[in-house]
């Protein structure tokens, strides 16, 4: 007799915890890391806040296999209301929103969670204040795996006795440093790569780097923005149908609801679709919504997406970032105009640099990033790889082995990552097009700089 | 001000489908696909059935951009209260069990389920009978993707008029048959090949080929098994205790529930790791359970993990599967005894086939299978091609181009997928292990096979 049954979400993500990049100590202990640092940078920067973000990584036994992880943040903080469910609830929390960051699941803190919980037995520690409020308070917290709830073992509430707002993070997971270490380190170099204008201390057992900011220009944060029409499904207007007004007409439901859809446009767009521009949309039947969500995907007379939603590095800040960690020569970066697949917007930035530290190799050392991301995993199948060995460099003046390192950077508000450890991204041919132009583009200014130090030396030599 | 919110399981799969293989209308086709032959498949071979099926997939409109799939099985059915849930309810299934199967997530019907509802609006059709029952059953059903429940639109029971029993899938997706059409076709044909006791119809708008039954040999369905001590962490403990007597003694908990675990073993466990045998586990506190768990994990005198949860082809079967599909002149398969990784039972088969209608290629051609699924992407990253393109085929009389293909099969409880879409295989190295030993012991049978035939022209010019 088959026994049928049902599981929460934590209990479906403790029974696949591999599934989100937790197989085991090694793997698990640069996913945690992970998962902390890209919150603590959502909490500064999304908002307009200079990071400062001090990381720290050291055993807590003799045995050295396990380990505590605590890291501090100068963020917006967590109300404390929130603070049981963002990390002790999967699927919770505050980026379910239309607009770029690391964050997309409401998953990631959870494993990290899950996993101390289920390896050491022992609860995260959590202590946070907003600017707003006169309170810090602190909390240990597990999850209730069975039920997907928080269980609170610990609540302390003070008044704040300096002004100040963040975020600390406590938690102590079984891991494996030695067999970790270079793949952590790699990952905090890479960020400061990606964000020069965070300053960000990392403590291990054997060293404390710190990557001091080098500017204090902060990139223009995104914005909450809304759907395209481009990207619509049958649920999605069922669900902005519920949200809105059922007397509302669909001409200004349309240009409401939808991103650059003026109401010349939703007018034109009704006309060719064969609908009521006046029609009541919440007297639209289901036969109504496929055929308008199939009008809205087929249309195309729709502005581009607008890239409110993303927060390019630009070139500038790009190349800085670059300068920093790769200590090139000769560096140039390039940030393209936005685009869109299915309705999603991105953005692609790409730099390359040359010579001065750059390791020589014999192919382009590649540093992949995604909503400043890095990707350090499944580089072989990875688009930007396949693009940069299908360049042929001799045409670039660039005779292998070199001193030549790619830097890929995609900023979407839909990444469109092949698994919720986020490490593989998934073959899109808008996204594959724009990379191939961009990286190019870098190369081209390459050669112009080979061919400038060619001509140097031919006039030295006469 | 941030907003915080949580998400249902299917509010998250209906806004991250793409992680589940419903990307896009060529690949959701595809994906919805498997997904419902593999259920038929699980239905029917888990329970000691020949597998009847039938697998109709045909354009639903003038435009062929809506594609209806159905399939009918002769598998176990499913109880008539059980319906709603197992098709509309995500995390929902009776394979939560320690047996091997295709399915794993309790997920991936639904998927389709939502696709289908997303896409074109309508509900899926079941029809289904269980052997004990004197009723079958019509349902028509939505998922309610808020709240991760059923939506039953129509029900209708009625006597069975003969004895049957098995499952009706009828759904209707938006999906690109001319571009999904080879990988498809190529899916079933792979089926077929590594369940060759099973008669497969597949009717497309083009063709209706029927994959006829080749042994009426089934392999011996596996069992649900117990635990094994290698793969324990606290939270399990925690469940286990949860369900057992808590007045239990520590000894009779380790027997009872854990695979391979004799009284003399646990006796002797105990000592070792310093816990009293007649400790009543009720009483085993936080700090106990974390000791316990670790001490499991270390312990190296535990039996290895029974293989009566797993159910391999085994050679013969192995072997006429690859001969009814690939028509080689000469095949060999190995089936490897069982091992372990992580307290997970795995055994590894494999086939290389020579000749004949095998296509003469630049490098093996490789059929990779886990757990009876074809697995046709990400090859480039599989742990198999990986250990295949190490090999020195000279070695084995080999030059390319050749005509060779090598079937790769890994059976588990827990088969090491990287995603929920069930396409890339995380590196295991005692799969690796397996992998190696069992791909070179064929390549050296196939070496004795060319030896011989190069005599035999010897033998023939004297
Ligand atoms: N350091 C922090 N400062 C402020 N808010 C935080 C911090 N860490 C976590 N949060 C809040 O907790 C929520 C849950 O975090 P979690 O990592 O589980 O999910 P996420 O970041 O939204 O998505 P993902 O699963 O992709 O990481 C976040 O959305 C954010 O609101
Ligand atoms: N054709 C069928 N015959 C009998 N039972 C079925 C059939 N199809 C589905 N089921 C039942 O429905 C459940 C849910 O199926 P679903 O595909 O969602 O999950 P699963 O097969 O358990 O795991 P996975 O997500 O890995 O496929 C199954 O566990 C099984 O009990
Ligand atoms: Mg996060
Ligand atoms: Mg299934």
């Amino acid at each position: 007799m088959e026994s049928y049954k049902g599981l929460s979400p934590s209990q479906f993500f403790y029974r696949n915890r591999e599934i989100a990049g937790f197989s085991n100590p090694v793997r698990s202990l640069y996913q945690a890391v992970r998962e902390l640092l890209e919150n603590s940078l959502d909490a500064t920067e999304t908002h307009g806040i200079l990071p400062e973000i001090k990381l720290e990584i050291k055993p807590s036994n003799n045995q050295n296999d396990k380990i505590t992880i605590r890291i501090e943040d100068n963020g917006i903080g967590i109300p404390i209301t929130e603070v049981p469910n963002v990390f002790a609830r999967v699927f919770y929390g505050s980026k379910y929103v239309l607009r770029q960051a690391r964050g997309v699941f409401g998953l990631g803190v959870k494993m990290a969670v899950l996993y101390a919980q289920i390896t050491t037995a022992t609860p995260i520690y959590v202590k946070s204040s907003i600017e707003s409020s006169e309170t810090e308070y602190e909390y240990r917290l597990f999850i209730d795996i069975e039920k997907n709830l928080p269980i609170v073992l610990e609540l302390n509430v003070r008044k704040k006795r300096k002004k100040w707002h963040g975020t600390i993070v406590e938690l102590t997971i079984q891991g494996n440093w030695p067999l970790a270490r270079r793949r952590i380190e790699e990952y905090v170099r890479r960020t400061a790569l990606i964000a020069p204008y965070a300053t960000i201390r990392l403590i291990t057992p054997e060293s404390s780097i710190e990557y001091k900011r080098v500017s204090r220009k902060l990139p223009e944060p995104p914005q909450v923005g809304k759907y395209h029409p481009k990207g619509v499904d049958i649920e999605l207007l069922k669900i902005l149908i519920r949200s809105a007004d059922r007397k509302m007409r669909l001409l200004d439901f349309l240009t409401k609801y939808f991103d650059g859809v003026g109401k010349k446009t939703a007018l034109n767009f009704c006309q060719w679709a064969g609908f009521n521009p006046d029609h009541k949309i919440g007297r639209l039947t289901l036969t109504d919504l496929e055929k308008l969500s199939n009008k809205m995907h087929v249309y195309n007379k729709w502005r581009r997406p607008k890239p409110l939603t993303l927060s390019p590095l630009g070139d500038t800040l790009l190349k800085e970032g670059v300068k920093r960690i790769l200590e090139p020569e000769f560096v140039t970066a390039i940030s393209r105009p936005p685009s869109s697949y299915g309705g999603n917007p991105f953005i692609i930035e790409t730099a390359l640099a040359w010579g001065g530290k750059v390791p020589v190799s014999d192919t382009p050392m590649l540093l992949r990033f995604a909503n400043r991301i890095p990707l350090l995993y499944d580089e072989s199948v990875d688009v930007s790889r396949k693009i940069i060995d299908a360049i042929d460099w001799n045409v670039y003046k660039v005779k292998f082995p070199a001193p030549i390192a790619i830097v890929t950077h995609i900023c979407s508000t839909k990444i469109p990552f092949k698994g919720v450890g986020k490490e593989a991204i998934a073959e899109v041919p808008e996204v594959e097009k724009e990379l191939n132009i961009a990286i190019r583009e870098t190369a081209r200014r390459l050669r112009r700089h080979l061919s400038r130090i060619e001509k140097m030396y031919e006039i030295k030599r006469k």
